[in-house]
C-alpha cells in the first residue's frame, strides 16, 4: 500500500470521526444531510459484499467493519435519537436522492468490468459514492450557515478523494495492468464536485473568516 | 490475474 493510499484511507477515517463526534459528542446534526449519510450506507453495503467471502487483509477488513459501523449508525442516530434528530435540517435537506440511485444503479448494468451480481453492485457502489455528496452539498449551500465541524467533515472527505487520485496515479506507473477507467473517471468526477467548496474553504481559512457559501 | 488488484481499495 503507498503512502497516498494510506493518506486517502485515514482522511476518510477522520472525517467520519469528526461526524460522528459532532453527533455522539454534541448531540447534533445540524448541516448534516441524512440522504448523503443514507446513501453512503447503501454505498457501503453494496460494496463490501465481498467482506466475509474474500479475504484481503486484516486491515482491510477493520476498515471495512468500521465504514459500514459508522455509516449506520450515523443513519440510525439522525432517524432514531431523539436528541439528534431534533437539530436536523429536514426542511433544508430536500435533494431527491432516490434520483441518484435508479441512474447509477442502470449505468452499472451498462457499464462494467464483468456482469456477475458482485461485480455489478461493486460498480453500483462506485457511480453512488461519485454522487453521494450532493445532498449535502446542496444543504451547505442552502443553509450557509457552517458550523466548523461540518465543515471539517467535508473538507476531509474531499481530502480523501483527492489522495485516491494521486494513489490511482502512483500504481498505475508501479503496478503492471493497473488500469482502472470506471474507478478512475467516477473518482475524478467525485473530486470536482467537491472543487466549489474546497476554494471556499480554503479562502475562509487563509483569510481567517468564518466559512459561508455564495448563494 | 487483474481481476481482484483494484479490490483492495476501500
Amino acid at each position: 500500500m503507498n503512502a497516498f493510499r494510506l493518506a486517502g484511507d485515514m482522511t476518510h477515517l477522520i472525517s467520519v470521526l469528526v461526524l460522528l463526534l459532532k453527533i455522539h459528542t454534541i448531540k447534533s446534526c445540524a448541516g448534516i444531510s441524512l440522504k448523503t449519510q443514507e446513501l453512503y450506507a447503501l454505498v457501503f453495503a453494496t460494496r463490501y459484499l465481498d467482506i466475509f467471502t474474500d479475504f484481503i487483509s486484516l486491515y482491510n477488513t477493520v476498515m471495512k467493519l468500521i465504514f459500514l459501523g459508522s455509516s449506520f449508525s450515523i443513519v440510525w442516530y439522525m432517524r432514531r435519537h431523539k436528541l439528534v434528530q431534533r437539530s436536523y435540517d429536514k426542511d433544508h435537506d430536500t435533494f431527491r436522492h432516490q434520483l441518484l440511485v435508479l441512474p447509477c444503479l442502470i449505468l452499472a448494468l451498462l457499464i462494467h468490468e464483468q456482469f456477475t451480481f458482485k461485480e455489478v453492485m461493486w460498480t453500483f457502489s462506485i457511480y453512488l459514492e461519485a454522487v453521494a455528496i450532493l445532498p449535502q452539498l446542496v444543504l451547505l449551500q442552502r443553509t450557509r450557515n457552517i458550523d466548523n465541524l461540518t465543515g471539517q467533515y467535508v473538507f476531509f472527505l474531499g481530502a480523501y478523494r483527492s489522495l485516491y487520485i494521486l494513489n490511482w496515479i502512483y500504481r498505475y506507473f508501479t503496478e503492471p495492468h493497473y488500469v482502472h477507467w470506471i474507478t478512475w473517471i467516477s473518482g475524478l468526477v467525485q473530486t470536482l464536485l467537491y472543487a466549489d467548496f474546497f476554494y471556499y474553504y480554503i479562502s475562509s481559512w487563509k483569510n481567517n473568516v468564518k466559512l459561508t457559501l455564495p448563494a | 490475474h487483474r481481476h481482484y488488484d483494484y479490490h483492495d481499495e476501500l
